[in-house]
């Protein structure tokens, strides 16, 4: 079990905020505004309204002793600035902050925050992957060269054929390590199964085999 | 190759944009703001200033002939919805929209968006379980009781160990799909494989199994 706290309660402070303590951690949320604590007033373990850039109010938190640190001011960068460097320079071990552009990553940065995220432009980049390839509903790049997918079967060719007919190792490369039918997982599933109309498979194998698998499921 | 139309080139519908340009679509971005639009002229395949809202906007612009559209108009939410609706009624197929809240996000799936995206509490929910898992480099939910994930292997008394000596199999249900050893990964590893020091390991099995495979590599 660790210790959060968490300095800004909009959307991702305040979505990151319920992600810990649906997972049974210790979480304080800070803002400056009081209708926002108010939100999570009975959500967080503890609450308290304050202006986080303000120089003795991240020492009088002991904002050292939390185990991470999370930033999550979005417009107003010098506040975000300001509260990112003063967590740092009072020993706050794990410091993330969240950047509204990119010259606000680098800053955020060269200051110290462990890890900088841009939660708009990250999420851009992501439902951009998801319009390329529709069929594939998840993935996992494990090298450059590697990817792990979950691609669902919707090409009638596909349907009706056991994985070994559809000779998914030999045409692709391709490792399957799972389906799901109708919501049921099978981990490594015999050779002998025969996919249905709308099957997840679970791939593993070189990047472009994935992506070329996921196009011929069309 | 698909069409697209970017509706709002803020960091959202622009990192979008970018996205599906590297990958080699074709992409209409379209914003309001003449400051925003110039920074994606020599980027996107065309950009038009305009106010998507207005009835004869999108109908001029033959909206219905795009494969997607996305609407990424963040603080205005009338034009917004205004957009959404519109884009519908005129007969796009696939209309993704951006929701500043719940209650947008309620509006946008009534009129008829085919995706309603929250990018800020999305991002918060996976920085939320990135902290709670600092191992899990990367997963896949399977389903409510399996997933796929990467683990980082750092605790000494995994190191030196093959995957057979660790038992991984036996002790977690888990089957080790793939291992990456300084950037490079062997799908499939053999039993033998001698785990060295920040390996990472890509299992898949019961998500509770997952988890604790993933504590005990601490
Ligand atoms: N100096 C400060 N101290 C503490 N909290 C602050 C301070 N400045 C802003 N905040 C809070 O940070 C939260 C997020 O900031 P803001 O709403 O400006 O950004 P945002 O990018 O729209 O956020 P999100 O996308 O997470 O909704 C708000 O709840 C705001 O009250
Ligand atoms: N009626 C409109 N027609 C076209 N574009 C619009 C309209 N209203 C707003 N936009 C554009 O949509 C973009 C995103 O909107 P805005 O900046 O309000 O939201 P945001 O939530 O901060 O966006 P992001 O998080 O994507 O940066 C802006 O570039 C803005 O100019």
């Amino acid at each position: 079990r660790q210790t959060y706290a968490i300095i800004g309660l909009g959307r991702f402070g305040g979505a990151l905020l319920e992600t810990l303590i649906a997972n049974g951690q210790d979480v304080l949320g800070i803002d400056i505004n009081e209708e926002h604590v108010n939100e999570y007033r009975d959500i967080a373990t503890q609450v308290v309204i304050a202006d986080a850039q303000e120089d003795d109010v991240l020492r009088k938190l002991d904002i050292a002793s939390f185990d991470h640190v999370v930033i999550a001011i979005g417009h107003n960068m010098q506040a975000s600035i300001l509260a990112t460097i003063n967590a740092k320079d009072l020993g706050a071990k794990n410091v993330i902050a969240k950047a509204e552009n990119r010259t606000h990553l680098r800053v955020l940065t060269k200051i110290g925050a462990d890890l900088v995220v841009q939660p708009e432009r990250e999420m851009g980049e992501r439902i951009g992957r998801k319009l390329l390839a529709p069929n594939m509903l998840n993935f996992i790049e494990l090298s450059d060269d590697y990817s792990m997918a979950e691609v669902q079967i919707v090409n009638p060719t596909f349907t009706g054929k056991t994985i070994s007919e559809l000779n998914i190792h030999k045409k692709f490369g391709l490792n399957v390590i799972a389906v799901r039918h109708e919501g049921e997982v099978i981990v490594a599933p015999d050779s002998k199964y025969k996919i249905h109309h709308k099957d997840i498979l679970s791939v593993v194998g070189p990047k472009d085999m994935v992506d070329d698998f996921d196009q011929m499921t069309n």
